[in-house]
């Protein structure tokens, strides 16, 4: 149920 | 040359006993401010992000900043042969292949060496800006283990809502429905048991259980831990390491539909 993001979609890699 | 001396060795095994089910192998940066390590989950759903500060260290030899890819569970297998009041050191030559974990008994009467190989782990390295919370939860650490238990034996997500009222955590499964809520506590003995709560605005996020019971795992590191939420970021959640350090856990909300 419910769909689970990424860390990655919230900070960019430096 | 790298030689870190820490005298609470017992921090060091509890740390990898937090982080070795979350990630699996992870690169350990050795620098003059301290010993650090960011690395993702395998799904790239959660992100553990640890500072042991060189001042925490009895002894911190440093020559030049120094990288180790290491297997975190290899490492907590090594760890777990010292003992809890043994003073652990970390010995790496610069340019080498192995890290040597050194345990010394209080009475300095026992003294062993772990050697373990090195790894190449090119690992994605993370910006995470500082950032302005709509609120943060500050409460004692083995009360929200034991939330967080409890919520999954009901279901396998938790909305967590902070509103005046105080912090909620819901869940709902097949045989039901779970609420608990905690109300700002600053009335008690010990400070470690107050529960505080700092709210700009209400705020409400969902969140895999499996991932905060795996952060729970950093339970013994402190009296309390800090949860801070904001509905465009993952939550953060923070285990502070005796004076030295922190272990900070990010975890990427949930869509409900």
């Amino acid at each position: 149920r419910g769909v689970q993001l990424n860390i990655t979609e919230f900070y960019r890699s430096t | 040359m790298l030689e870190l001396r820490l005298v609470q060795g017992s921090l060091l095994k509890k740390v990898l006993e937090s982080v070795k089910d979350l990630v699996n192998d992870a690169n350990f940066d050795c620098s003059a401010t301290g010993f650090s390590l960011q690395a993702m989950d395998s799904s790239h759903v959660a992100l553990v992000a640890l500072l042991l500060r060189s001042e925490g260290f009895e002894h911190y030899r440093c020559d030049r900043n120094l990288s180790m890819g290491m297997n975190l569970n290899n490492m907590a297998k090594m760890l777990k042969c010292a003992g809890n009041d043994d003073i652990v050191t970390i010995k790496a030559d610069d340019g080498g292949d192995t890290v040597t974990f050194m345990f010394e008994s209080p009475t300095q009467d026992k003294i062993a060496d772990f050697e373990m190989k090195l790894m190449d782990i090119d690992s994605e390295h993370l910006g995470i800006p500082e950032a302005e919370f709509q609120a943060i939860v500050r409460m004692p650490s083995a009360e929200f283990a034991r939330i967080c238990k409890d919520l999954s034996s009901i279901g396998d997500t938790v909305v967590i809502s902070v509103t005046k009222e105080g912090v909620k955590f819901s869940t709902r499964g097949d045989i039901g429905t779970a609420n608990i809520v905690c109300r700002q506590n600053t009335t008690v003995d010990k400070p470690e048991d107050a529960t505080v709560i700092e709210m700009q605005e209400p705020v409400s996020l969902t969140f895999a259980l499996r991932y905060m019971n795996s952060f729970t795992k950093a339970t013994p590191l402190s009296n309390q831990v800090t949860i801070s939420l904001s509905s465009e970021l993952p939550v953060v959640v923070e285990y502070k390491v005796a004076e030295m350090g922190y272990i900070r856990f990010y975890l990427a909300p949930k869509l409900e539909e």
